[in-house]
């Protein structure tokens, strides 16, 4: 699929940065393709879970993107246990929490918090979020940068060289 | 019926 080959560009550990013109380019596939939005849960929940830090931050900046860009569709994926299961794996020490690094557990932290605000009717997320409050993995609510927020506002492009 | 069925097999992971 053409998603495929999007996402592993926009989180290729070779990127010397986080690449903004292949993340909108993932973006825009999701959003052509009908089963667009369940493909690309399935793919970023890998690549979310790779022990290489640099491709799981690129994999939750691509997340993070696809949740202001890529509408209800893509929200109500993401608010599927599903999916929600494979970020909590990732923060579980009975899952891969322990081989995990600091950077990408509290990433995966500030994102479901922000989502438990921003998007309310996505029950689950909430669930899931308190679920990790009452392991004991989430001991408070992380403070969010405005600019962090979830608004469906597009993410900045890159300036022409 | 399907997003149904998939509603019932959706659970949040055993802890």
């Amino acid at each position: 699929s053409e998603i495929e080959g999007e996402v592993d560009k926009a989180t290729n550990p070779s990127n010397r940065q986080e690449d903004w013109e292949y993340i909108i380019g993932f973006c825009d596939q999701i959003n052509k393709e009908l089963e667009g939005p369940q493909i690309a849960v399935r793919l970023l929940a890998h690549k979310i879970q790779s022990p290489q830090e640099w491709e799981a931050v690129q994999a939750l900046t691509v997340l993070e993107a696809c949740m202001k860009n890529c509408g209800r569709r893509f929200h109500n994926e993401v608010g599927k246990f599903r999916f929600l299961n494979e970020l909590i794996k990732v923060v579980s020490p009975k899952y891969l929490g322990d081989r995990v690094s600091e950077k990408v557990k509290t990433k995966v932290i500030e994102l479901l918090y922000s989502w438990t605000v921003a998007l309310p009717e996505e029950s689950k997320i909430k669930d899931a979020y308190y679920m990790l409050k009452r392991q004991g993995i989430v001991m408070f609510d992380p403070v969010i940068p405005a600019d962090r927020t979830l608004i469906p506002s597009p993410p900045p492009r890159p300036k022409n060289p | 019926l399907g997003e149904e069925s998939e509603e019932r097999d959706d659970h949040l992971l055993p802890m």
